[in-house]
């Protein structure tokens, strides 16, 4: 038997938000421990992960361990029948080919129930090393999304260019150049708007737009974004979900000439 | 003109 209730629903109705553009389906790996997803989008260019720890639900079980393959635009509108502030209850039985999504009112003058169909999934789990990244930034979410939006209109490609003093955020196209560069913040009032830089060498890599405006669906999940980038690795993009877990997007770059 | 690499030339399958 697998049972999750989650009184903050929206945040699964964000989290749905977050990925349904980048992945079809994807497998949900229920264990005592949480709930775990890893998929690659349909080009295999990024991989999303996604942490549900089983503190951050308001009532968690999971007897055995569960791989539950959903096809995302079933269970996405499915989700779009909760309210913001209905409680979201994901429950199936061992060995099911179906998960029942519930949903209360706060007030339990509503109550609703969907079952969906699972799909078999053969998907591949990538081994994520272990890594000391030489650059770290954090900055606004709703910052990092109006950049990689603006960027967007002038090529394909955005360099991302960490330094010390900074980070810059370039573009180029046929209508010409854009620079976008963040100092780090000395005061803030509050601790969502500030930018930090962690550098211990400088870094500039080349990343497609299209993932990381997509990435960004996640904005509503977290006032703020961590990037972490290394010289020709992979880039991070990194949002916390509340007290309950993350999601991460891990982006290859464009390498080359 | 640069190439977009793929994510499984960095991360393993398991």
């Amino acid at each position: 038997m697998f049972e999750a209730r989650l009184v903050q629903g929206a945040l699964l109705k964000k989290v749905m938000e977050a990925i349904k553009e980048l992945l079809n389906e994807a497998s949900f790996d229920c264990a005592h421990s949480g709930i775990l997803l890893q998929a690659m989008d349909n080009s295999h260019v990024s991989l999303v992960s996604l942490n549900l720890r089983r503190e951050g639900f308001d009532k968690y079980r999971c007897d055995r361990n569960l791989v539950m393959g959903m096809n995302l635009s079933s269970m996405s509108k499915i989700l779009k029948c909760a309210s913001n502030d209905d409680i979201i209850t994901m429950k199936a039985q061992d060995n099911a080919d179906t998960v029942t999504f519930v949903f209360e009112s706060p007030k339990q003058e509503k109550i609703s129930d969907y079952e969906m169909k699972l799909t078999n999934l053969d998907q591949d789990h990538l081994g994520i090393p272990e890594t000391e990244y030489s650059c770290v930034i954090k900055l606004p979410s709703a910052e990092f999304a109006r950049i990689c939006r603006d960027l967007s209109q002038f090529g394909e490609s955005i360099v991302i260019s960490c330094t010390k003093e900074g980070v810059k955020f370039s573009a180029a196209g046929d209508i010409g150049t854009a620079n976008i560069k963040l100092a780090q913040t000395a005061t803030v009032d509050k601790e969502e708007d500030a930018v930090m830089v962690d550098m211990q060498e400088p870094v500039t890599l080349t990343f497609a737009c299209k993932y990381l405006n997509m990435f960004t669906k996640a904005t509503p999940l977290s006032p703020q974004v961590c990037l972490s980038m290394s010289p020709d690795v992979p880039l991070v993009v990194e949002y916390k979900i509340e007290d309950i877990g993350h999601i991460r997007y891990y982006l290859a770059p464009r390498i080359g000439d | 003109k640069s190439k977009q690499a793929s994510i499984t030339s960095f991360f393993k399958k398991k």
